[in-house]
């Protein structure tokens, strides 16, 4: 049974690029077929990935602003068992069109539920900020992951997620979306603050048993253009990877 | 001779709020007279100094939609030489009226200048995202500092922002407005790459001298409801910001 999940926060810098990536290696790692989808304007997963985002000629924006549009001529294959349809610039122009011209936001979904025999798990990154690119990941997902910070304002994006969910389901017309849960993400044990609000978010959210720790190695890793996993498998980031992709693979045993 | 400094990069998740926050109490320790502007919609700059975004009445939302207005009426004073302009959840309309009513982006400018002689220093924190709030705090500062994470992707956060400069600067109407330069945020010096970035955007833009260094105590700090430079003087995050202060304030002297 393929799994879509869309992993979003509004907030910035909270690993929702790093953590669909590095858990999809992990997943196809693990014998999965997995499919990414980068439907952020900067296109960072597309990057990651070792594509130009100035320079892709069918992205997710083929997909979301025509009808129709299957996934094959989007399709990447940059390792075994991982798909990924790339991200371009042109998502910016696709996030103001989408509502001015009053496109249909389902368009994404369509053209997933017609490949989804292709994959086993089906991961999409999204675009900091509540925008219009969101809102069709959220119609195109079965389950919601959160990836934030165990900071001062952890609560904020939860909460704003939250409410965007409650909306797709009930107003938007994707009833079958729910909320897997938040990911705790960069945690600092030498973080006071850390643990503490880890806990009330444990009291208060569905929260994945993984958290993924900061660690340094997970922020070099991009530079020689690899996964963590492949740069440093012996780090805490590449361990903790791994162990979210079983937590999630389990999800579908 | 009043400073506006507008802190921006579309990346999310990089410190800018945390700067505008600390740079703005660490000058006010040194005898500035400061002003803080909130325009981000997630009003987190205005959460972080224990006001509620959703409870706010007058906030920056005025100063953007509505001709004439004065700072007065928004205008809170938390701390000793500390002023603040509010943000608050209204922002996210204001975002969209600005543009599809087609208001004047300039009237934050003008509400500012009328008031310049209440202050030597304004700070103005943006959202993440290249957004038409941010355009308007372009319109309204002459210089811009660009938070940025030593990561693989800090050179085009920098780029997309001198991109920005160059567009205010010759086609929207803001001649004077300069780039101070990048700040370099989050310095993890156990990561093998983040002093190698760092040497490359030194090479390529102009960059400050002061870089604030990961440190812990900044992201527990607001759990207190304090700046660093008040939960832990002695850290290392309390001294950057306090150099940073120096350096900033010293581009007045
Ligand atoms: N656990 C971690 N430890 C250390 N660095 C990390 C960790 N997770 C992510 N990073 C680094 O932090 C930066 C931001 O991460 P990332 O781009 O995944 O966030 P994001 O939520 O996708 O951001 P955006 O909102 O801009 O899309 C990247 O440079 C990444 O390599
Ligand atoms: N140097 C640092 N070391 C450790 N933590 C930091 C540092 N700077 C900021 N933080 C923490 O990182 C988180 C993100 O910082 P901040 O909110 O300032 O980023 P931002 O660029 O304003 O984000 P956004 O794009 O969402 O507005 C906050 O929890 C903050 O306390
Ligand atoms: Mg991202
Ligand atoms: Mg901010």
């Amino acid at each position: 049974m393929t799994r879509i999940l869309v992993l979003a926060n509004q907030k910035g810098g909270v690993g929702k690029t790093t953590t669909v990536f590095n858990l999809g290696v992990a997943l196809a790692g693990q014998g999965r077929r997995v499919l990414l989808v980068d439907i952020d304007p900067q296109a960072s997963l597309t990057a990651l990935m070792g594509f130009d985002p100035y320079k892709i000629e069918r992205s997710s924006y083929s997909l979301l602003m025509f009808d129709g549009m299957g996934l094959a001529r989007a399709l990447k294959t940059p390792r075994a068992n991982l798909a990924l349809v790339p991200g371009s610039i042109d998502l910016a122009t696709a996030a103001v069109k989408l509502v001015q011209e009053r496109h249909p936001l389902t368009r994404l979904r369509d053209a997933l539920r017609q490949s989804r025999m292709l994959f086993d798990t089906v991961l999409l990154d999204t675009p900091p900020g509540l925008n219009v690119l969101t809102v069709a990941g959220f119609l195109a997902a079965d389950s919601v992951v959160i990836p934030a910070q165990c900071d001062h304002l952890a609560m904020l994006g939860v909460r704003a997620i939250q409410d965007m969910v409650a909306r797709v389901c009930d107003g938007l017309g994707n009833a079958d979306l729910s909320l897997c849960g938040v990911l705790a993400t960069f945690f600092d044990p030498q973080a006071i603050y850390a643990q503490k609000t880890l806990d009330e978010l444990r009291a208060l959210v569905p929260v994945l048993e993984t958290v993924i720790p900061y660690d340094v190695h997970i922020a070099d890793a991009p530079h020689q253009g690899k996964p963590v996993l492949d740069y440093a498998p012996d780090s805490p980031g590449a361990a903790a990877y791994r162990k979210l992709a079983e937590e999630v693979g389990g999800w579908d045993a």
